[in-house]
């Protein structure tokens, strides 16, 4: 259960990074 | 209400502890379930990684925390800098 | 008083019994048993790693909270600097210079 946990977290915590990369990205076009 | 929840937790831990350590016993002393004390053993390491990586994780998550604190300082003096031109 | 002492009793009774078993487990264990093999070892393994792994999740919690809070801030302070700097471009007579398409993009993005 554990080891699914971590996963699962891990997993989520990777695909919102990316998706404050991508947000991050558009804010520095938009600001310039 | 909470202290009494508390307490109860804390007594129900170290039962739950106490039947945990039963079990091990039994595990330690039955050769054929030496095996299974092993698997445990392989499991836990393997846990183990997985909590290092979560970890780095939180390295990371807390990097990109500050990068976002300090996009935020720059857009505020962008902001301000509009905001007096206006 | 006397309930405080019946679960300080409780909690000594166990105490006593989680290391009486402790001590029958290494005893009856062959010599030097590897971490793998001795369960009392892998016991406290256990709680230390579910503590590690529930002190991870609060940082990620609090880390997560807090990046939110900067990103809601980011988007409603960026929005405002842009609906300025138009208003101004307006004011001036200036050429209100159309967005590229990378800048539509990132608009729509956000």
């Amino acid at each position: 259960t554990l080891k699914g946990d971590v996963n699962a977290i891990l997993d989520q915590n990777r695909s919102e990074r990316q998706e404050t990369y991508d947000f991050m990205k558009a804010i520095k076009v938009l600001m310039q | 209400s909470s202290d009494l929840e508390d307490l109860c937790s804390h007594i129900n831990t170290k039962i739950l502890t106490i039947k945990k350590t039963l079990q091990l016993r039994n595990m330690g002393q039955e050769p054929s379930l030496k095996s299974v004390l092993c698997k445990i053993g392989h499991e836990m390491f393997l846990a183990n990684e997985l909590l290092n990586k979560m970890e780095i994780e939180v390295e990371k998550q807390e990097r990109l925390k500050n990068s976002l604190k300090e996009m935020q300082k720059c857009i505020e003096r962008d902001y301000n800098e509009a905001q007096h031109l206006r | 008083n006397k309930l405080l002492f019946q679960f300080q009793k409780a909690e000594s009774d166990l105490d006593y019994i989680q290391h009486k078993l402790e001590f029958e487990i290494m005893k009856n264990l062959p010599d030097n048993p590897s971490a793998e093999e001795n369960p009392v070892i892998l016991l406290k393994e256990l709680s230390v790693m579910k503590s590690r792994y529930r002190m991870l999740c609060a940082q990620l919690k609090e880390i997560s909270i807090e990046q939110r809070e900067s990103i809601s801030c980011i988007h409603a302070t960026l929005e405002n600097t842009m609906k300025m700097v138009q208003a101004l471009q307006q004011h001036a007579d200036l050429e209100l210079s159309p967005l590229s398409e990378e800048e539509q993009t990132a608009a729509q993005q956000l």
